[in-house]
């Protein structure tokens, strides 16, 4: 992992934050990405899950999207909300070109965007946020034939 | 006697081979004592050794059911009286209690619960 | 995108976070 993160971190991919069709803003490769690259790295603040419950009531009641919060293992959060990279515009399919992973680099972990299959200059970077099941669910806006109606 | 429990603890602490003393350094969380109440009335002291410089201490009663990874007096399960300014907690509300405490001074906490079951 | 989002701070790494003796308090004297 470390061989494959140093390698493609340091060939940063090209990006753009730009209008997307899926849902107002998201990213979009600026350069060709060939399968199984990493594209860019989810990064935000890291939190114990007990502080993002309590941020996540704070952000909705504030009415900001609690949809940053990304789930790196059973003790730790990345919270993008406030701080983080283009990754947190990354817009969600159910039938997306990416896939997150998580990887363990000198034992911190990350969140990374690997490429699922080759991906064309101008077209929007998707992954599948594997939101868990709610009551209250937030419409799908993917489009994609199989989407499944619905993020979480 | 009553000792700090290693089963009923946030995982982040560690308790000292005595277990009358706990470290964490992963945000504040709880651990319960060995020995619990259920009817009557119960008290019980502890005394301030060491509260160095930036720590403080919410110390209380708690029930069962009082999340682990968040000071005493966060949720309905518990009844804190912190260090710094002498707050007392419930349900995350801090209300005036006393001045703060710190090295050197003895606390007590009294609880009357009802004789019957 | 950082005129989008105001006070958004960017970040090349994760960051940890040091939690406030505050930090669940929902009301304070």
């Amino acid at each position: 992992d470390l061989l494959k993160f140093n390698q493609l971190k340091f060939r940063k991919k090209q990006l753009k934050f730009a209008k997307s069709g899926i849902h107002d803003w998201g990213l979009f490769a600026q350069e060709p990405i060939a399968a199984d690259e990493m594209v860019i790295e989810y990064v935000g603040q890291m939190i114990r899950p007990i502080v993002a419950d309590v941020r996540e009531a704070q952000y909705e009641a504030t009415g900001i999207g609690s949809s940053y919060l990304f789930r790196i293992d059973f003790d730790t959060i990345i919270d993008a909300t406030k701080c983080g990279n283009l990754a947190r515009f990354i817009n969600h399919s159910c039938n997306p070109n990416c896939y997150a992973k998580i990887i363990t680099i000198e034992s911190q972990k990350k969140i990374v965007i690997y490429s699922k299959q080759p991906i064309g200059v101008d077209e929007e970077i998707t992954y599948d946020y594997k939101f868990p099941l709610e009551d209250e669910k937030i419409a799908c806006l993917c489009g994609a034939p199989q989407c499944r109606g619905f993020l979480n | 006697g009553v000792l700090l429990a290693l089963h009923d603890r946030a995982p982040q602490l560690r308790v000292a081979e005595d277990r009358l003393a706990a470290t964490g350094d992963r945000g504040y969380c709880m651990l319960r004592a060995t020995h619990g109440v259920q009817r009557g009335a119960w008290y019980w002291e502890a005394s301030v050794e060491e509260l160095p410089e930036g720590a403080a201490a919410r110390l209380g009663w708690g029930r069962r059911y009082a999340n682990l990874q968040a000071p005493l007096g966060y949720d309905k399960f518990g009844y804190s009286w912190r260090s710094r300014k002498g707050t007392r907690f419930h349900e995350s509300r801090g209300k005036h209690y006393s001045a703060g405490y710190g090295e050197g001074d003895t606390l007590g906490f009294l609880i009357v619960l009802p004789a019957a079951a | 995108w950082s005129a989008f989002a105001p006070d958004f701070k960017e970040l090349d790494e994760n960051v940890e976070y040091e939690e406030r003796e505050s930090e669940f308090d929902v009301e304070d004297e």
